[in-house]
């Protein structure tokens, strides 16, 4: 599986609507300091299901939402194509969106149809799919990982296993 | 469940050897506290560069750091396949030298997984199949699909990145 | 006290604002929690970046934190002036035109003081009034004096630099 | 004031003795990761009596000691134009040195004769000189300036006042 397009609106500095295409190998991503980088990491592990604030940068949730938005809503919607079907369902592509209101509320959809966070993170984890797995590196925290302790180490291995 | 650890420990650390020399040249590899008794102590990483004695992966340069973390999670892979890997300036700390490597790897990387990476690095970014330029207008996020070529014109602020 | 406090405040403010302007486009500044009792509260740095909203110094980005520290850090000079500054790569998360911008500053600002600044960038590299190659051979370390053109040549690891 | 040679020997990766010469303004120091670029900064603050070897990345002050050196003993010069006399002495150059021995002992040394850490802060500290002042930024602690909290940062700027 892989991510062929993101779509994000509202959410930290997009304020408008920015359709990103993901070819299927390496992909880089570049700018300028505080351009929008580290957000579209931001924006992929919301919509994968991150609910701590504190894991995107932010205090609380409703600080996500684009400042200057005229609808105080964020909303991201992540495409996966589904080639090799380790996402245990029928579709060739999965979408799922993930909306944010100002007063906290949220709502989930999959291939269009409303779901739950629940449902999404089950089905995401049948192809190792997390929002805060350890193929995720946010900024500054590659080091960390030469840094654990031989037990930390030790419990990260037999956590994989 | 001894076996499952120590069989997932042997294929990790040979793993490790080998993306680590792709990286760098020099040697990294895992040791068990107790050999006998996995579980009752912990894992060592340890790393040699060049014609240095083999350190512990905490005791390492900045750049050294760098360069061994992103050996190990990869050489993690061999036992738990994620389908994409999002990092966020992994080459900050790395010399010109190594940053080229990683580029190189993660070039060859791609091939099986999707990597999505965000560097400042021209000599990074030209080694990636895609490369996506986010700039800043009037205080909002966009992005532009790009080339190497803008980006080595350095043609105007939204391409500029390290160069 | 408060009045020295008060006055102190002020002119690091200024300077503030002042080596802000030359590290980037934008402003920041320091902000009394409570103006009228300076020591019941806490102070405020704000930086502004482009077209963007003034943003706290800790919700920024990683290299609009960079830029800002290195003003804030300049700025206390103003009120106690160290003879000389000692500091370790701190244009790694800096894009390339920061950088470059950060290289130009410190140029100018050793013509006052003395800077030893560690580098890996060859835009900022070339700023310095004095380049040391530092390099390993047979494990140990040894340096060397450099010019621009050795770099640039990128002559042999040694001179190995971020281009 | 300013720093115009530094001579490092058997201190962490200098195995044999290095003479540094730094220049009045802006000195740039590079090279490849690991090759002992941050080792310098480590010695600068050493011989201007940094006692606590976490400060200087290493878990007890022996280890700063180079492994391969064949006399087991650390040596640090540092040699500071007093052109200003911000330092309150006659002399127009000073020299501080300071040994370490595998036994953890230390000696001091001022303009070659033997001296005491303490008489060595106190004189450095006239000149505003210190091992661990605003002046020097370790390797990724930069952003904390800008992480720090409002009150903490009152209390940086009532330090400085
Ligand atoms: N809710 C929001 N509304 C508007 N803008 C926001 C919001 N949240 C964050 N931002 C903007 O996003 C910027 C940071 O973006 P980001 O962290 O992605 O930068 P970056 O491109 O990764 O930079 P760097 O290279 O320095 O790491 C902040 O400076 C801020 O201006
Ligand atoms: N006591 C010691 N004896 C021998 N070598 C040592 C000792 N202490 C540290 N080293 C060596 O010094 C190296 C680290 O040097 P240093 O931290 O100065 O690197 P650096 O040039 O700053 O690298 P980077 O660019 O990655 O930050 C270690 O990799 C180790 O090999
Ligand atoms: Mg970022
Ligand atoms: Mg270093």
């Amino acid at each position: 599986v892989y991510i062929s397009k993101l779509e994000i609106r509202g959410f930290k500095s997009f304020e408008k609507n920015v359709t990103i295409e993901l070819a299927r190998g390496f992909n880089a991503v570049s700018g300028q300091n505080g351009s929008g980088k580290s957000n579209i990491i931001d924006a992929i592990r919301f919509v994968l299901g991150e609910n701590s604030p504190k894991s995107l940068r932010e205090s609380k949730m409703s600080s996500l939402i684009n400042e200057k938005a005229k609808i105080k809503q964020g909303r991201v919607s992540i495409q996966i194509v589904n080639d090799n079907h380790a996402l245990p369902v029928q579709e060739e592509t999965v979408n799922i969106t993930r909306e944010l209101f100002e007063d906290g509320s949220q709502k989930y959809f999959l291939n269009g149809k409303r779901s739950t966070r629940n449902a999404i993170i089950d089905l995401l984890l049948s192809a190792r799919i997390s929002f805060d797995g350890i193929n995720i590196v946010p900024q500054g925290a590659l080091n960390r990982i030469a840094e654990t302790t031989p037990a930390e180490r030790r419990a990260i291995l037999e956590d994989i296993v | 469940k001894r076996e499952v650890f120590i069989k997932a420990f042997e294929k990790i650390d040979r793993e490790l050897r080998s993306v680590f020399r792709e990286l760098a040249d020099g040697e990294a590899w895992l040791e068990l506290e107790y050999p006998d008794n996995p579980f009752s102590g912990g894992v060592f990483m340890l790393g040699k560069f060049g014609d240095k004695m083999p350190r512990e992966s905490a005791s390492l340069s900045g750049g050294e750091k760098a360069v061994i973390s992103v050996a190990f999670l990869m050489a993690l892979q061999s036992a738990y396949t994620s389908p994409f890997y999002l990092f966020d300036e992994i080459d900050a700390n790395m010399d010109a030298e190594k940053a080229e490597r990683l580029g190189e790897f993660l070039n060859k990387w791609g091939e099986a997984s999707q990597i999505i990476l965000i560097s400042l690095r021209d000599t990074v970014l030209s080694k990636a199949h895609n490369i996506i330029g986010v700039y800043e207008k009037e205080g909002s996020s966009y992005i532009a699909r790009l080339n190497m070529e803008r980006i080595v014109d350095g043609g105007g602020k939204r391409q500029s990145s390290q160069n």
